[in-house]
């Protein structure tokens, strides 16, 4: 598997290395696929990169790479992020995988070994959900919000109304909402902020949790927020040129 | 604050 630029990679496990320290990847014809549940088990984690990430990709037998995010950051980082990467899995030694990194004018080459491990994963069924709320925003916009409102209190409160959609956090001393509705006056899809719902909810979340689950916004210029009443929040980025998603899973704080 | 719920309580094991 071939991915033009290693940046991609980067910013994949920039994504989920807070909540994941070891995960399977799970490959077939269709690209590398990851999911995985945080130690708290609080937030489910989904990375996909279809074959269309990749300036090359094959895969002839399907395979499951177990890898520890610790050592594959290391070696990452001796990438550059304009960096070409190269993952070769071998069907007859599956005890490590290699990683080339080739710069663009191939003037330099540099070659590792990531030794792989047996994690034993567990798969979470996800139901196909009927969302009682979608809302899509820039994915910058959503992570300042995030960041901005962790700083007053932990809990983190999601209200979707014909007012629009309200954030708004509650600490000891302060209380702090931030209140965004639809978008008409931007050309730019991009900057574009939607809201759909069936009926009003108002759901709250861990702020801490929600902050991490914002380092995606490396990946996408835009996220959806996906509510129904007491499920957990499906917060998606979806890649340019259907090079595929991250999506997390955050379970609810309830009474 | 709320108590914080598990993702298990929602979704099953494949």
């Amino acid at each position: 598997a071939r991915l033009p630029r290693s940046a991609v990679l980067k910013k994949i496990l920039d994504s989920v290395k807070d909540l994941v320290k070891e995960t399977n990847w799970d490959c077939n014809e269709e690209g590398m696929s990851m999911q995985a549940l945080d130690t708290g088990r609080i937030v489910l984690v989904e990375v996909m990169l279809r074959e269309a990430a990749f300036e090359s990709y094959a895969c002839e037998v399907p395979m499951t790479l177990g890898i520890d995010m610790e050592p594959f950051g290391k070696v990452l980082r001796c990438a550059g992020g304009d960096e070409k990467v190269t993952i070769k899995a071998s069907r007859n030694d599956q005890d490590h995988i290699e990683l080339v990194f080739e710069n663009e004018e191939k003037e330099r080459m540099s070659a590792f070994e990531l030794k792989l491990m047996d994690i034993d994963g567990e798969h979470m069924a996800v139901p196909d959900a009927e969302w009682g709320a979608e809302i899509s925003m820039p994915s910058s916009e959503f992570k300042k919000i995030v960041m901005d409102l962790a700083e007053i209190g932990s809990d983190l409160t999601i209200a979707v109304s014909k007012l629009g959609v309200t954030f708004t956090a509650q600490g000891n001393n302060c209380k702090g909402s931030m209140v965004l509705q639809p978008s008409t006056a931007v050309d730019k899809k991009s900057e574009q902020v939607a809201i759909s719902f069936t009926e009003p909810l108002e759901m709250t979340f861990a702020a801490p949790y929600m902050k991490m689950i914002t380092k995606a916004a490396a990946l996408s210029s835009t996220v959806t927020l996906s509510l129904d009443e007491a499920c957990p929040i499906c917060v998606r980025y979806e890649m340019e040129d259907n090079a595929g998603h991250i999506k997390y899973y955050l379970a609810p704080k309830e009474d | 604050g709320k108590p914080q719920q598990s993702i298990t309580s929602f979704f099953k094991k494949k």
